[in-house]
This record gives C-alpha cells, sequence and structure tokens, in this order.
C-alpha cells in the first residue's frame, strides 16, 4: 500500500526534465553513509567567473543549532554574502548536538572543497540525518575527492535529479523544480529550486 | 529536516538577495508543517551567480518585486513538495486563516490547527470532527482576542475538487451546523486534497498554512529512525 502511494507521488511530483540555470555544475554520490548505499553526498558549485556571487540564506531558530549552520552563517556573515561558490549537502548525519567535535568536522569538510575550488571561506554546508552522531569524515572526505578527481559534474536534469536525491532521508521523492522567467527588458534567466523534507518538520527560520 | 537551496543566473545584490529570500520564506517554508517539530538544521539559502548579462538588480529596480514574487511562488511550490511527502502522509491539507486583524494571529490560528495531533487524526480517519479544529483555534497561544472574536467566526471544509457545493460549512458566525451533511462531509475528506477555511471576520489578513494528516506509518517510521 505505502509502495503504491510512493508510486503516486514519485510520478505526481517528479519533473522529467529541466531547464537550469547558465554558470552551476552539479554532482553527488553514494559516499557509504547511508546504510542503503543510495545517494548521501551532494555538491553544487558556481563555476561562472564575470563576477562574484551573491548569496542569502535563512536558518532554524532552534536554540541547538547544528554545526553546518553555525558554520553557514559563519561563512556568510564573514563575506557579507559575496563569494560563495560551493554548497556541500550529506544526508544520513546531520552533525547536530556534536558540539566543538561537530564544528570541527564541518570546518573539515567545508576547507576540503574551498581548497579543491581555490576559495576560502567560498562553501556553504547542509546536513540532514540521526542527530547526535558525529560525520563520517573519512567517508566523506573521500567521496568529494572522488568528485572532483573523476570529474563527476554535470549540469544536465539527471546531475540535477540525482543531487536533489542525495539530500533526501526519508523522503519518498526528490523535489525539484526549475522555470525560465524574463525581465522587463526581455532579458530570460532561469531559476531552479530543490528541497528535501519528510519529518521534523515545523521550519521557524530566519 | 528541512532543507533547500533556489538557484538563478540572474545578478543580484547581496541584501537585495537576503530581502527576497527572508519574504519568500515567511510566506511559504515557514508556513508548513509535518509534525511540529522544529529541526537544529533547517536551511534554505539562495544563489545569484549573475552568470546572465543583465544589470545587477537591487531593492531599488523596477524588476526587484517581479523577481521577488517569481521567488516566493517558487518557494511554496518546493515548500508544498515537503508536506505532500510528509511520513505517512495521505492527505494534503491548506488551513487558510483569512480576514483576521493581524496577520501574526491568523499564522498562530492556521500553525495550531496544523499541529493538532486529534485534528490531523481525523483526517487521516476521514472523521469531519470540525469540533477539535474549533477547539485547536481556541487554544491558539495569541497575544491578545483582537482577531478573534467567537460571534463572527466561520469554518468551512472545501471541496478541492469539481465538485458541488464547494463549502461545507461546520460553524457559521459563531454558531454551530448542527444539521451537516455527513455525506458529503465524507465525500470531502476522501479527497487526497483538502482544504480548511477558517473566515475571522475581524480584519483583512490572511495566512495560508499547508500541513498533512497523521497516519500509523508516520509513528512506524519514527519509532526506530535511527536505524
Amino acid at each position: 500500500q505505502s509502495a503504491s502511494k510512493t508510486l503516486d507521488k514519485y510520478a505526481q511530483f517528479v519533473p522529467k526534465s529541466g531547464v537550469f540555470p547558465k554558470g552551476y555544475e552539479v554532482a553527488s554520490l553514494a559516499s557509504g553513509v547511508k546504510k542503503s548505499g543510495a545517494v548521501d553526498l551532494g555538491i553544487i558549485r558556481n563555476v561562472n567567473k564575470s563576477q562574484k556571487s551573491s548569496a542569502a540564506a535563512v536558518f532554524t531558530t532552534n536554540r541547538f543549532k547544528a554545526a553546518p549552520v553555525l558554520f553557514s552563517k559563519k561563512v556568510l556573515e564573514t563575506g557579507s554574502g559575496e563569494g560563495v561558490d560551493a554548497i556541500v549537502v550529506n544526508s544520513g548525519c546531520a552533525n547536530s548536538v556534536t558540539g566543538e567535535l561537530g564544528m570541527q568536522d564541518a570546518g573539515k569538510v567545508a576547507n576540503q572543497v574551498n581548497r579543491l575550488i581555490g576559495r576560502s571561506d567560498g562553501t556553504l554546508l547542509m546536513s540532514t540525518g540521526v542527530i547526535g552522531q558525529r560525520l563520517q569524515l573519512d567517508k566523506i572526505s573521500k567521496g568529494i575527492d572522488t568528485i572532483f578527481q573523476e570529474q563527476k559534474f554535470s549540469a544536465d536534469f539527471d546531475g540535477w535529479l540525482n543531487l536533489a536525491k542525495s539530500i533526501c532521508t526519508t523522503d519518498t521523492f526528490p523535489k525539484l523544480i526549475t522555470s525560465k522567467f524574463k525581465l522587463s527588458d526581455g532579458t530570460e534567466y532561469t531559476l531552479t529550486g530543490m528541497s528535501k523534507g519528510a519529518g521534523m518538520i515545523c521550519p521557524n527560520m530566519a | 529536516t528541512l532543507l533547500g537551496f533556489i538557484v538563478t543566473d540572474l545578478p543580484i545584490e547581496t541584501t537585495a538577495l537576503q530581502t527576497m529570500l527572508s519574504g519568500a520564506v515567511n510566506r511559504s517554508f515557514n508556513c508548513i508543517s509535518v509534525d511540529g517539530d522544529m529541526s537544529t538544521n533547517d536551511t534554505i539559502c539562495m544563489l545569484a551567480n549573475g552568470a546572465i548579462n543583465a544589470t545587477k538588480i537591487d531593492e531599488n529596480s523596477e524588476d526587484f518585486a517581479k523577481v521577488s514574487a517569481q521567488v516566493t511562488e517558487f518557494a511554496k511550490q518546493l515548500a508544498q513538495l515537503v508536506v505532500r511527502d510528509g511520513e505517512g502522509a495521505t492527505k494534503f491539507v491548506t488551513v487558510n486563516v483569512k480576514n483576521s486583524a493581524k496577520f501574526k494571529d491568523a499564522k498562530i490560528i492556521a500553525e495550531t490547527i496544523s499541529n493538532s495531533m486529534l485534528v490531523k487524526s481525523a483526517l487521516y480517519g476521514q472523521d469531519a470532527n470540525w469540533g477539535r479544529i474549533l477547539c485547536a483555534i481556541g487554544y491558539s497561544k495569541l497575544d491578545n482576542l483582537a482577531s478573534l472574536d467567537e460571534s463572527k467566526i466561520n469554518v468551512s471544509f472545501i471541496a478541492t475538487d469539481t465538485s458541488t457545493p464547494r463549502e461545507l460549512k461546520l460553524v457559521s458566525n459563531g454558531v454551530p451546523q448542527f444539521d451537516i451533511d455527513e455525506a458529503r462531509a465524507s465525500e470531502i475528506l476522501s479527497l487526497p486534497d483538502l482544504e480548511i477555511l477558517v473566515d475571522l471576520g475581524t480584519g483583512s489578513e490572511e495566512c495560508q498554512f499547508w500541513t498533512c494528516d497523521l497516519s500509523h506509518e508516520y509513528v512506524t517510521i519514527n519509532g526506530d529512525y535511527r536505524s
């Protein structure tokens, strides 16, 4: 019965094609953190060099903010929202309620990507999954190296859909929407969005 | 945990981007609930890399409002997909609280209804137990009663397909409708999408909130989540 529901939702809400903004590349893989072997690590990177990117974010107002939330807030404050060129997402482990060690683990993940994209303070982090357990850094670090060394980045639909899958936990389908729009002078631009969430959902972000 | 991001190739100035995103989130991701629990990791971010050749958008730009509206619409769609995928969810419910003296009160009331275990259980059982909706409204943690006047409140179930009558009045100007058409109520509640309309009759502010029902499967999933 639940399978039939999953089938309906997947067919009903998951797109079969998409349009994607210029200057972004995405990659994802199964690092081994998820016991099921499903994709659990993803990176979106900005490869446009014509100008510095702008970034903005809203975060949980829960008092016990997870390490990736505290780390990303600091990156945005340090750079006043300018020059963010990568977002790393991992699922299966939330790196939450992990104290100073969790912050160190978050820093190691971000700094590894910063080195690989040639930036300092250019990477935001997002984690989701079990609370109270530390990141399996060996698996995540190896996964990041594999993504860059094997040039797993792409800009096609499958790449974006797999990135949407890499952030899922108890979700039954990836959530991805894309669309092209026009400015008043006719210039065409693209918005692409993705989200995840199925439980522990009553956000009040700021 | 709710995670998400929106990316665009537009050039947008950083403070304008933050204003755009915060406004969008307050009308979308901050208006959803599956189970009333706020995660330690919730994060929504937006990137604008300026890869297309256009004038950088700031809060005074002609296109700021238009792009903001599109980002808000995007955020609503992404937020609603999360609710549709709520753990064990079988129903997608829009709680529409309108004609309120204050937006804040409309949101508190909509969120309280959306987080009521008893309302969500009744929706799962397709039971038109509208007394629980009134009860939730009654214990909403409002600062004062400026927006809530018992003699002016109207509560209805709204059919989300093309069947008629579209609206099933449950409370009319504070008076409970004891002779409601239970067969029609069951028809409306059997649909996968449902709207609960609360008209406070005290102003013109409104809040749309999205939630889902509470099913046995939710408990099954979360009874042994760490495994």
